[in-house]
């Protein structure tokens, strides 16, 4: 997955993610493709969550999972969710939770939960650096206000680093891929790179949701993995979400 | 040291907004969660119109499953245990659980797999 979080010059923020799955999971050889990444698309929906026929909060989602990877909450914040590999991973989680410790929380249920019930980005930023997890994860968080962006790596029971947006000091987007900022990504999986060097092509006075999908739709940001691409921008809880397709030659991941 | 350049790299793309041409595959249609509908009730409009697709992708991870343990041991104890850890979960996402599994007709064991897929692969 690749996640952005970047605020123009006027303060305007914008959330936008490649969401790639699928990994090792079969490759289809006739259409050179992976397997399950493939057959995910069709179920690929966009949400309305509605209390009293109003929105509470929109979602990009696979049908059938209830968790969320994706979303907004109507001018409040946005929030998308990249896989974070650990040794100390999820599978230790699940273990604990069937020998009776259930004090953490599934990272799906989490997102939801702070979707559903946050009331600010601050509060959002906290819930998500704070609650124990099953899983380690990257959460990276929109708010509304200049400043308000930041990536929390997380492990399954700390927040390692939180990494925010500060345009007094340059830093004018935040971008996670599926390694720790503070080290460099595997060699043969580098898209962080590429994606960076696009977005400082881009400039901060150009950056918008059409020119952050330019960098999402470059090689090999977008990939044989990328299931769809979402754009968000928080005001009113606009989403856009499409299908993507990555034409040889491509980077398998 | 130098780096080899990446051969699937390209050059910063540009004006490929809107989406069209080779790397768009299409829009992704809009449903609504009524979370005011008891959990268990909340999906069925969506599971209507997916349970196929849904069907599909969760035929593919078995197919793998079994490719990998030929005896079927694994999606047995998927379909015959895993389904109690509903139990555990918190409300209201185990009604909702429940709730797909029976609008869609998937076995509940399978819908919680796919719920908890990413702790089970963030190894």
């Amino acid at each position: 997955c690749t996640s952005i979080v970047a605020e123009d010059k006027t303060g305007k923020l914008y959330h936008a993610r490649n969401l790639d799955f699928g990994l090792f999971l079969g490759w289809d050889v006739k259409n050179n493709s992976w397997t399950i990444t493939r057959e995910l698309k069709p179920i690929v929906v966009n949400l309305d969550f509605q209390r009293n026929n109003k929105t509470v909060f929109r979602s990009t989602n696979f049908a059938g999972y209830i968790g969320m990877v994706s979303g907004v909450k109507p001018d409040l914040f946005t929030l998308t969710m990249n896989e974070r590999f650990s040794l100390d991973g999820g599978y230790i989680g699940i273990f604990e939770w069937f020998l009776g410790r259930r004090d953490g929380m599934w990272m799906g249920f989490l997102t939801r939960t702070v979707l559903e019930n946050a009331t600010s980005y601050q509060d959002a930023k906290d819930k998500l650096a704070k609650t124990r997890l099953l899983a380690p994860a990257y959460f990276i968080l929109g708010g509304k206000n200049s400043g308000e962006g930041c990536v929390i790596t997380r492990s399954r029971t700390a927040a390692l680093d939180i990494w925010d947006l500060d345009t007094k000091k340059g830093t004018w987007y935040v971008l996670e891929t599926n390694y720790d900022r503070w080290k460099p990504p595997l060699v043969l999986d580098n898209r962080r790179t590429p994606a960076m060097k696009c977005l400082n092509q881009t400039t901060q006075e150009n950056v918008s949701l059409p020119t952050i999908y330019d960098v999402l739709s470059t090689k090999p940001v977008l990939n044989k993995l990328t299931v769809c691409t979402t754009l968000m921008e928080v005001s009113n809880g606009h989403t856009e979400t499409y299908l993507r397709e990555c034409p040889d030659p491509c980077s398998p991941w | 040291i130098v780096w080899a350049p990446d051969p699937y790299g390209e050059e910063c793309r540009s004006k490929t907004y809107p989406p069209s041409g080779p790397t768009f595959k299409g829009n992704v249609p809009t449903y609504v969660i009524n979370l005011d509908l008891p959990p268990s009730k909340r999906w069925d409009n969506l599971m209507h119109d997916k349970k196929t697709e849904l069907k599909t992708v969760v035929q593919n991870i078995k197919d793998i499953v079994n490719t990998f343990f030929p005896s079927g041991k694994v999606v047995d104890i998927v379909d015959n245990k895993i389904a109690h850890l509903t139990a555990t979960l918190p409300y209201p996402f185990n009604e909702e659980l429940q709730g797909i599994a029976n609008s869609s007709g998937i076995p509940l064991g399978e819908i919680v797999i796919f719920n908890i897929f990413y702790e089970i692969f963030t190894v």
